[in-house]
């Protein structure tokens, strides 16, 4: 069977001077995944690090560079799936750790479940030994200027709807 | 948000997508990302997805799992793409992409934003783009 690799970055109006290095990033994934299925890497392997790449990548929405919520702190979510077995594994609301693609997989593989959330998926990082980053060390320059004209901006988008959202209604992950 | 498909040498398809959310977002709120189904599947019998854009949307369409029902009916992996996200537009008004190979080893990718980078590996040839319709190639 030919090996085959497809990498996506976020689907949005991604501005012009970040656009070389999204496509940079990508390109960066899709060589790496596709090197390690040549070598006889499993499919699964293969996304993994494809995707902890994008991770560690400040211009893309995930790991480093991800987005501040309303209380100005990261959220990550993540998941992964292996069509061999269906299993899956998934973590949301993840705060302190580099790469929640990683703890997705221990999920899939060291647990019965296919879902921790927050509290419970970083206390499961720590019973995995994955290494505690500080949040702030996921916090870009950009996502913070981004979270700040959101703040400023935040009472205004709320009249318009009638104090009825607190959050942005629009939006892309 | 970040997304791979892969295929490997054994016919095995495996999908992971990850995401930082939204700026603002409420506390606590989840996107796509993290369900199965909605922002990430893989069946090697039938293909594997990972999807971006409105996680709202994208959940309410189970956009990975309905591209998926697709190919099992006999669509082609472009053609689903395309008009999953074209229901996803249409029926809840959202937008985003999803990128996805067939049992068959066709890969696909679609967006109805103003951009989203790809690439796609095959054959010893890298393909990538951003803007629609651009697409560079080189060898490997």
């Amino acid at each position: 069977v030919e090996p085959v690799v497809v990498i996506h970055g976020g689907a949005w109006a991604i501005p012009e001077n970040i656009s070389d290095a999204s496509r940079n990033g990508v390109k960066l994934a899709a060589r790496k995944a596709y090197e390690i299925l040549k070598h006889g890497g499993s499919a699964l392997d293969a996304v993994e690090a494809a995707v902890v790449i994008l991770e560690d990548e400040p211009v893309f929405d995930a790991g480093k560079g991800s987005c501040l919520n309303a209380a100005g702190l990261i959220e990550m979510d993540a998941s992964i799936m292996d069509g061999t077995s269906l299993k899956a594994g998934a973590v949301a609301a993840v705060a302190n750790i580099s790469n929640p693609i990683c703890l997705a997989r221990m999920v899939m593989e060291q647990t019965d479940h296919c879902l921790l959330v927050g509290e419970g998926a970083n206390m499961f990082a720590n019973e995995c030994n994955v290494p505690s980053v500080d949040p702030s060390s996921l916090v870009t320059e950009a996502c913070l200027e981004e979270w700040q004209t959101f703040e400023k901006y935040k009472s205004a988008v709320d009249s318009l709807f009638n104090n009825q959202i607190t959050s942005l209604p629009l939006g892309h992950d | 948000t970040v997304g791979a498909v892969a295929m490997d040498a054994n016919g095995r398809i495996a999908a992971a997508t990850s995401t930082g959310g939204i700026t603002g977002k409420r506390v606590g709120r989840v996107g796509d990302s993290p369900l199965i189904g909605s922002g990430t599947y893989a069946i090697d019998e039938i293909g594997g997805v990972s999807c971006t854009g409105h996680g709202e949307s994208i959940i309410k369409i189970c956009l990975a799992k309905h591209i998926i029902c697709l190919m099992e009916s006999g669509m082609k992996a472009q053609e689903a793409v395309e008009q999953s996200l074209q229901l996803m537009n249409s029926r809840v008004k959202g937008a985003g992409g999803a990128i996805c190979i067939s049992a068959s080893g066709e890969p696909a990718f679609h967006f109805t934003t103003e951009r989203m980078a790809w690439a796609i590996a095959k054959a010893d040839v890298l393909s990538w783009g951003l803007d629609p319709k651009e697409s560079n190639v080189e060898k490997m």
